[in-house]
């Protein structure tokens, strides 16, 4: 473990609980994307699924964080799209997810590191992660403005992937250990959220809110 | 046993 992995799983665990608190505080996912949601809570339980196949004690932090991760993203999809149903802004929320599931999926059967069932679950997890944000950045480009909490949970959620690839130099470096695809992955997944950052840091920072040209 | 889990991040 290295201060920039550290990091990055902790901002991890922020942008996830920033965003269950904007939800469960102002009874309402105005803003946020139930599809990204969904594909997240999907990169878990594809990423994890070892935790239901063979149950090890729950002893080490990776399986409590492992636990945590997935049962939060679920919770808050149940948020979205049971308890707050009412609040979710489906008619923003257009991006066809099958159209990042799909190949997604198909990528992961073509290009992984090893061909059995695990290993290409991993994989595709690793894909769907990259791609997973694209519809929370669809819905605010369609309605031109981010709440500043929901801004912070984007940031949050974009530095801890960038925070990864820190660390995936630093284990190159100190440790020579390379995973290509997570590595890949993690540089697309970060690009994504370059214009987003550029307006967290030149607005969100100095107080204002983030509102796109319509 | 089995799995030698390659990838070791979250």
């Amino acid at each position: 473990m290295n201060i920039f992995r550290l990091f990055g799983d902790l901002s991890h665990l922020a942008a996830i609980a920033i965003l269950l608190l904007k939800i469960w505080k102002t009874r309402s996912c105005a803003g946020v994307s139930g599809k990204t949601q969904l594909l997240f809570a999907v990169c878990f339980i594809t990423r994890y699924i070892d935790l239901f196949l063979h149950f090890v004690s729950l002893y080490n932090t990776e399986k409590v964080m492992k636990l945590i991760y997935i049962s939060a993203s679920v919770f808050t999809c149940y948020l979205i799209f049971f308890k707050f149903k009412a609040t979710y802004d489906g008619n923003h929320d257009s991006m066809r997810a099958e159209f990042l599931i799909v190949p997604a999926a198909g990528l992961a059967c073509l290009i992984n590191t090893k061909f059995d069932a695990i290993e290409i679950l991993w994989t595709f997890s690793i894909y769907l992660e990259a791609v997973a944000i694209l519809p929370q950045l669809f819905l605010i480009s369609k309605t031109g403005e981010a709440e500043t909490i929901t801004s912070h949970y984007l940031f949050a959620q974009g530095s801890y992937r960038a925070l990864y690839i820190l660390n995936w130099i630093y284990r190159y470096h100190y440790e020579s250990h390379v995973d290509t695809i997570a590595i890949v992955a993690g540089v697309v997944q970060t690009i994504l959220y370059c214009d987003f950052f550029y307006l967290y840091i030149t607005k969100v920072v100095k107080g204002q809110k983030i509102v796109l040209p319509a | 046993y089995g799995c030698d889990a390659v990838h070791d991040e979250l």
